[in-house]
This record gives C-alpha cells, structure tokens and sequence, in this order.
C-alpha cells in the first residue's frame, strides 16, 4: 500500500486492524446466505426455440448459473478453494489491486440431446460441461 | 411457458420473465447449434407423428443414459430390462458405455425380389453413412429386422436366415454377395434379431462406393427359399415401431475445435 493510502487509513481508523474490522463487518452482511456466491436456476427450452420438430429429447435443460458476493469471510457453503480464502483477505486489504474471487462453476454436467439430422436419421450425443452442478468462489 | 430463458431465482426480483426478442432468439440458436456442432437447423422429413422403430430405440439409449447419470450402473441395468427389453439390449448399452455418439439410419431402399421359386429370394436394404460428422469413428455397427411369430404355414419349421453385404452389383445377373452370418429360427419365434455389421460399416465409410447395401435371404429346412416377409421379417409395408433399421456407436477420434463466432 502506498503513503497515501496509510494517511487516509490513519484519517479513519487508529489502527489497521479496525480498518479491517470495518471492512469484515461491512462484508460479512454481504457474505449473508442472500448474496453470496450460489447456484442460481435457468432453464433452456428447446421447444420455446422452435426445435421440438428435430429435438426428439429433451425438451430443455436446466443449465443454471453462478452468482453472488465472495466476500471475507468465505462460509463453507461457498465452495471456496484454498487460494480464494487468501484471495479475500488479501482483497480487503488491497481493493485496488486484488479482486475478489469470482463466483464460478466448480462442477458440470453432460447432457445428453436426441435428433434428427437433415436425412431423418437420429442421432445421440453426450455434449459435455452443459449444466452447472454446483458453485464455488475461485 | 413465459420464455425462452428462464431465471427461476427467487432472490433476483427484477430479472424479468420474458420472451426473448427476435434477435436474441436467433442468438440463442445460433449458439446452441455452435455447442452441438451443427452448421445448420436440421429439416427433417418426417412422414407420420408417430416415432419408427429407429426414434424409438434411440429414444431407449437415451432414457438409460439418463438413468445412467442419475443412479448407480447395476440399478438402471435392473430398471432396463424391465421396460422394453426387445427393443435396446443389454448388449447395446455396454456399447453405449464407451459411445461419445450413437446414430440410427433410416433404410432408403427395400426391394423385395419376389423370384421364380427357382431362385433366391431376398429383400434389399441400404444406407446413407454420408453425413456421419467429421472426426467420429465407428467401434460398433448393428442391423436389425424384426422377426415375427409365423406357424400357420411353418408349424414346428425352422429358418436359415443369412445377411449378406452387396459387393458387386450387375444389371443381367445376381449381385455378388459377402455372406455376414446365418443363423438357424423357429417359425415361431418373435423379436428384434440384431446383426453385427461393424466391419462393413467401417468399409462403407472409408470407401462410400463400396456402400451398396445388404441383402437377407432366407431358406426353409428343407431348402427352399422363401421371401422374408413370409418367414415373419417385417420390412417397410409393416408396422412403424418394427421397420429394419441400422444402428452405430462412434467414438470421437479428433479433438473438434468450435471457431470463434
């Protein structure tokens, strides 16, 4: 951290560590289950694409997403790697500089799709990484 | 039905439930086709609502992947053959175990060649493995005809039925024929009869011009040859859920790459 910072820390806090305490309480609200970093639901249809004449199964799929805060302090229920835990605390300490961890994907799943091609013969296939199964903070 | 994409999240009040535009529709497809390597919307020809028996075999495979990814191996083999075991065997899901794709081919042609009783008769089939996608290898490749039960004219009778590949074909004589396998039936007996065609796939892939279809013939006991349809093979003025079709497991044996859009 630069001078600058550390005068402008001295004008708020006596210490670091209540800088620190501030900004963990400030982010622990936003660390509630509310906001944090989870699977969220999304379903993709086929048949709302128009394709149910050449998609024999499924009609969709439930694709889901990640989304939410991995802020300080990182729960259990966030699926956080070891190095997104530093990454936290390193981010309250240097918010410039260090991002949080970013929500993402931490398990996928195939899908398996059933179709005509153009000659009306059928195909099946395993496409690969199409479902988000689970979230964490990276 | 409120939409194309739908966001079910109850913490997001302000993601709305919408239909998508126009635009953003042909976005969606545009990217889903990318991810299923498509260059193109299929346009099948469909002639009835109603699923042949290659959908529906199909559409087995795809329920015991489902179950597969579900639960445990021993319990969806245990829920398969409860369900419909004379269409998918067994034996098609181990293919299925190490398939990265499996692909049904509707037979083009069926010529049954109703001869003098001097002659073979035999019924004809063929098909098209032109639009196999790049980069996919066949480790398994199956015919199969339904047989059904014949004992009026055939009591206690028993059939040799052989499946020949076409080799050469001749416009004043016989084709010329590559026996694939015989194999002894009761009259009486009914079901799906599956045939390994794996090496021949494999040619007619490798070699399109050597694609000229197969031939089953099919013989008494006594040696008299007799059409098929009379030994109970059900071809294509039969029912929908038993026409003959084909069947491959590939596997990939490229890495594809998607283009950027």
């Amino acid at each position: 951290s630069t001078g600058r910072r550390r005068q402008q820390n001295r004008n708020r806090s006596n210490s670091p560590q209540e800088a620190t305490k501030g900004s963990a309480h400030t982010d622990y609200n936003s660390s509630d289950q509310k906001t944090a970093c989870r699977k969220h639901e999304l379903y993709v249809s086929f048949r709302e694409l128009g394709w149910q004449d050449w998609i024999i199964a499924p009609e969709g799929y439930a694709a889901n997403y990640c989304d939410g805060e991995c802020s300080f302090p990182l729960n259990a229920h966030m699926n956080a790697t070891n190095h997104a835990i530093v990454q936290t605390l390193v981010h309250l300490m240097n918010p410039e500089n260090v991002p949080k961890p970013c929500c993402a994907p931490t398990k996928l799943q195939a899908i398996s799709v059933l179709y005509y091609d153009d000659n009306s013969n059928v195909i099946l296939k395993k496409y690969k990484n199409m479902v988000v199964r689970s979230c964490g903070c990276h | 039905g409120s939409g194309s994409v739908l966001d079910g999240s109850e913490l997001q009040p302000n993601f709305i439930h919408r239909r998508l535009r126009n635009q953003e529709k042909r976005e969606m497809q545009k990217e889903i086709l990318s991810i299923l390597g498509l260059n193109h919307r299929p346009r099948p020809h469909l002639n009835s609502g109603k699923y042949n028996s290659a959908p529906l075999f199909m559409l087995d495979l795809y329920n015991s992947m489902s179950t597969e990814e579900k639960s445990d191996v021993d319990q969806y083999r245990s829920l398969f053959t409860t369900t419909r075991p004379a269409l998918a065997s067994l034996h098609d899901t181990e293919f299925l175990h190490d398939a990265d794709m499996v692909m049904s081919f509707v037979n083009l042609v069926e010529n049954d060649r109703e001869l003098s009783p001097q002659r073979r008769h035999h019924k004809e089939f063929k098909f098209n493995l032109s639009q196999i996608p790049e980069g996919e290898a066949i480790t398994a490749a199956e015919f199969r005809v339904y047989k059904e039960c014949v004992t009026r004219a055939f009591r206690n009778e028993t059939f040799l039925l052989s499946v020949f590949q076409v080799v050469g074909e001749h416009p004043d004589r016989d084709a010329d024929l590559f026996l694939l396998e015989s194999r002894r039936l009761w009259a009486a007996e009914e079901g799906w009869l599956e045939f390994d065609i794996t090496a021949t796939s494999n040619l007619w892939v490798m070699s399109p011009h050597h694609n000229l279809g197969l031939q089953i013939s099919v013989e008494t006991s006594s040696g008299w040859s007799i059409s098929p349809k009379e030994a109970g093979l059900v071809g294509r003025d039969g029912a929908l859920e038993r026409q003959p079709f084909m069947v491959a497991f590939f596997k990939v044996s490229e890495v594809r790459i998607r283009t950027a859009r």
